[in-house]
């Protein structure tokens, strides 16, 4: 069905090859899951990528075309995607405009909005897990962290998310949260977008408290209600939150319903942080300049 | 379907082991939401 | 629910289903009775006696007796995991990968009892219920050796498809629609005990055919109605306006999609007892 061509890739669970499906002569990632050495057996990432892409199907979202096992290892079968958002940014020869970054932004928002109405958190958003495909379609990728939204009651680990991505509920060790870690994730992309350098870029897990609350200002009880019963809140430094004049100078590019979008989904309060809906009717998609159609994109 | 099956009563619903998690300091802090957990529920029941 | 591979792969019309055990049951009779042939051949030095005893006994089990023995299984999955005290989730995602992984292959293939720890192992993972094999080797006095050994045949066997909608989530969703269908008319405190049963009866429906025939949902208000068939015929002629053959009371609504209403209605209360047929 399928031929392995050229190794491209190597994480701690799999090794990627790029390859072609003989009948219809597509391009495909072939995912070559490690099993020999992982003494609990098959490895978790492997299994949320294989649970969570089964059920989802959507543009913006990496298409899982095919599992087999070959020579007693697992193989995931997905589309092919030669480029992600990080080279994008970081490549200072490629410019791109406000209406690319909203394209950009707006296909990312349609695919965590498919992840959270099928209840899934994707929990690991950055610009290199947002892949380009070469008609231009921006998807989600590397569910290997993905988890369903849990039962009410349920404990979820706050140690997910790259450190520069993570939401301040995770910095404090939150155990119940929701969606909205998913949706600061997207702020923080999209401040990063602008700037074209990382915007909170932490040292450590102390560190990335205090680079966000800098940049951000700290969050209190009474704009969000019960922070300070966080073992960690009392031990951190306060910094006022930034006026709408310093965001302005930040983000000088930006019009007034961008930065609202991007405070909408930097609210420091998970209760309060703009979800998907909230994002994707927001003003900002539907003033000018309209996004640029994928094809066009860089 | 774009018209889900049933409407979030926003005067909330008798639900004490829910009303139990949303009281819950650690839960309220976490940004815990009870109408989240209603709206799975009831996407669920009307799938 | 249309989208999920749970639809998708898992669900047949009884027909389907029986011809499936049926298929499996006859290739690995086949296999059974090679391999027996073979075993002759290899051992001439078999007495009559041995060789009659062979024929009595080297039988392959039928579909029935599959059926029962899988069934049997899933019911100690179920019951074992409460025992480790796991999710209620976690048990109703063990007993459907056991009973899915004998719609693939038969027991004559791999024996249930060799599966049966690898499969709880395995939906605790898939459902972040994470243990560590050594811990739960210890914990089923069983070996990390023999829980690994058939992963992969499992998560093969399951086609690579391990999301589960078990009905209780459906259950909770309806517990808080019938207070806004019903509001007013209904005890909620009976309602919390109404709950609570229909808990245990989609627990026994998933070791029944129900969960192949009918969606998460029909499941739950199969088991509703057989707690309460006043509470749920009530529930669902106001839901889905089941207004026995009287014409619409306001005037104003549109007659085509009340009908409409009235037809889905209808046809959802037969598929719902039928469904409560099946699990009772």
């Amino acid at each position: 069905e399928y031929s392995k061509e050229k190794k491209v890739g190597e994480g701690t669970y799999a090794v990627v090859y790029v390859g072609t499906k003989y009948s219809t002569n597509r391009k495909v990632a072939i995912k070559e899951i490690k099993t020999s050495g992982f003494k609990d057996g098959l490895d978790m990432s492997a299994i949320r990528e294989v649970k969570y892409l089964q059920e989802m199907n959507h543009v913006n979202v990496i298409e899982l075309i095919d599992v087999f096992m070959a020579q007693n290892n697992l193989n995931l079968v997905l589309e092919f995607l030669p480029a992600d958002l990080e080279m994008i940014i970081k490549d200072s020869s490629i410019l791109f405009t406000n209406a690319d970054i909203k394209s950009w932004l707006l296909m990312t928002l349609r695919g965590v909005h498919h992840c959270h109405r099928n209840f899934i958190l994707h929990r690991d958003l950055k610009p290199n897990n947002l892949l380009l495909a070469p008609d231009g379609q921006l998807k989600l990728a590397d569910f290997g962290l993905a988890r369903n939204m849990g039962s009410p009651q349920e404990i979820l680990t706050s140690n997910v998310v790259t450190r520069w991505y993570r939401a301040p509920e995770l910095l404090f060790g939150a155990k119940h949260y929701t969606g909205a870690i998913d949706m600061w994730s997207v702020g923080v992309i999209f401040a990063e977008l602008m700037l074209r350098i990382p915007y909170l870029p932490g040292k450590d897990d102390i560190d990335q408290i205090d680079v966000t609350f800098r940049a951000l200002g700290t969050p209190t009880d009474r704009d969000w209600p019960e922070i300070s019963t966080f073992s960690t809140y009392n031990k951190i430094q306060f910094y006022p939150p930034p006026s709408r004049d310093e965001l302005r100078r930040r983000f000088a590019a930006a019009t007034e319903n961008a930065l609202d979008l991007m405070c909408g989904m930097l609210t420091m309060n998970p209760h309060k942080r703009w979800d998907p809906t909230k994002c994707l009717t927001s003003e900002f998609f539907v003033e000018l300049p309209e996004p640029t159609v994928p094809e066009e994109l860089p | 379907d774009i018209h889900k099956r049933y409407t979030l009563t926003d005067s909330g619903y008798f639900d004490p082991f829910i009303k139990e998690l949303e009281a819950k300091k650690e839960y309220i802090a976490s940004g815990f939401r009870a109408d989240y957990v209603y709206d799975r529920m009831l996407t669920e029941a009307f799938m | 629910y249309r989208h999920s591979s749970q639809y998708r792969l898992w669900s047949f019309t009884p027909e389907q289903l029986n011809q499936r055990r049926i298929d499996i049951n006859a290739r690995a009779a086949l296999r059974t009775d090679q391999n027996l042939k073979e075993f002759k051949e290899a051992h001439k030095e078999l007495t009559d006696e041995e060789l009659t005893a062979l024929e009595l006994k080297a039988v392959p089990v039928t579909v029935e007796e599959e059926y029962m023995l899988v069934n049997y299984y899933a019911k100690m999955i179920i019951s074992f995991a409460g025992k480790m005290n796991l999710p209620t989730e976690v048990a109703a995602t063990a007993a459907s990968f056991l009973r899915r992984f004998y719609l693939v292959n038969s027991v004559m293939d791999i024996v249930p009892k060799e599966i049966f720890y690898t499969t709880l192992f395995f939906a605790c993972k898939s459902e972040n219920y994470f243990i560590g094999v050594e811990s739960f080797a210890k914990k089923t006095k069983s070996t990390p050796e023999s829980i690994l050994k058939h992963e992969f045949k499992l998560l093969e066997s399951l086609q690579f498809t391990l999301m589960n909608h078990h009905p209780y989530k459906a259950l909770h969703g309806f517990f808080l629609d019938i207070q806004t269908v019903l509001q007013g008319k209904v005890d909620l405190k009976y309602m919390g005990q109404v709950y609570n049963n229909c808990k245990k009866t989609i627990t026994d429906a998933l070791l029944t055919d129900a969960v192949y025939f009918f969606t998460p949902p029909q499941i739950t208000l199969a088991a509703l109605l057989r707690e309460d068939e006043a509470l749920t015929s009530k529930y669902l002629e106001l839901k889905f306006n089941i207004i026995k053959d009287a014409p619409n009371e306001d005037g104003n609504s549109d007659p085509i999609i009340d009908s409409q209403k009235r037809l889905n209605g209808r046809k959802l209360l037969e598929i719902i007892r039928n469904c409560k047929e099946i699990i009772s």
